[in-house]
């Protein structure tokens, strides 16, 4: 899955994702990627969010609008991310996920469960600050 | 230090954020860049999780799902279980501005696609055909299946419901290979 979130210098702000879901899934199920909210949010009064991992479990949080309105209440990106993140941990502590978050001042942060398999979760930011897309990660 | 524009996406998928970066250098729209970065790991299949040819169900084939969400004025457009359209995310685009609507599914969905001019092609590629068959010799394990018989952990279907629910004990098995 790939969750996009992009922000112009005018303060626009839209978000993304698009998936093949789940190998061997149930015929007709539907992950969390299309689900507004919890696979993508976008507010540009806010800032905006996107998730991945286990569908299944994520969308029932609905992580990307959390973190969105803690953004909107003042949380930093990180901390919005961690958050989210942590309300989907207290009852499925070892679920497969992770997520972005970027606030309408350009800053941006991520955040992922620590589960076998994933330690670290890698991303990418393109901004003024280099001519390339730049890799970055964070721990889980 | 923040700065803006600013584009950022899951994964080190570093195709589709050039993508995007250019798009909106070029003059384009957040919502083109979004589309166009998620498009570009559509057609890249970024991983085998994005994209045709990738995460077969239990019948073989590949379904789609996408979105795309305007912050300014709330809009959505998403598209769920896509079958036989590779641009999901421009599909969803699609209903969002040729419908009042937020969210399209399946067959129906793909009708829709067609009938705003998107190519209908087969989604399956012999990669995801080899996924299935190892799958399908592999007795069909993983799967997501509970509270039913033949046990699921052991056996393909077709399964039927138990009388009785077991308590929730399900082992997950999204992994980094299988996710949304």
């Amino acid at each position: 899955t790939i969750g996009m979130l992009a922000i112009d210098q005018d303060g626009h702000v839209a978000a993304g994702t698009s998936t093949n879901g789940l190998t061997h899934k149930v015929p007709g199920r539907v992950g969390d990627s299309p689900i507004v909210g919890a696979g993508a949010y976008a507010d540009s009064e806010a800032g905006a969010a996107a998730a991945t991992g286990d569908g299944d479990v994520m969308m029932r949080f609905l992580p990307s609008y959390l973190a969105v309105e803690l953004m909107r209440a003042g949380a930093d990106p990180s901390t919005a991310c961690k958050t989210a993140i942590s309300r989907i941990k207290r009852h499925y502590s070892e679920f497969f996920g992770a997520i972005i978050c970027a606030n309408t001042t350009g800053h941006y942060g991520a955040a992922c469960n620590k589960v076998p398999g994933l330690s670290q979760f890698r991303f990418m930011v393109a901004n003024t600050e280099s001519d390339a897309p730049l890799l970055k990660s964070v721990d889980c | 230090r923040a700065s803006l524009p600013l584009v950022i996406n899951t994964w080190p998928f570093k195709d589709a954020t050039a993508a995007a970066w250019d798009a909106l250098q070029s003059g384009g729209s957040v919502l083109d860049a979004v589309e166009k970065g998620c498009a570009r790991c559509e057609t890249e299949q970024c991983d085998g999780s994005v994209g045709y040819g990738g995460s077969p169900d239990e019948t073989g084939e590949t379904t789609l799902d996408a979105m795309i969400m305007n912050g300014d004025t709330m809009e959505v457009g998403a598209v769920g279980d896509l079958k036989r359209i590779k641009n999901a995310v421009g599909v969803a685009r699609a209903v969002m501005e040729y419908t009042s609507h937020t969210m399209l599914v399946g067959e129906s969905a793909s009708l829709f696609a067609e009938n705003m001019g998107f190519i209908a092609e087969d989604l399956t590629t012999n990669k995801s055909m080899n996924i299935f068959s190892q799958w399908l010799k592999g007795n069909c394990q993983p799967n997501y299946r509970k509270n039913v018989f033949p046990d699921p952990s052991q056996y393909c279907g077709p399964y039927k419901p138990r009388a009785t629910l077991q308590p929730n004990k399900m082992r997950r098995h999204a992994n980094t290979h299988s996710h949304d």
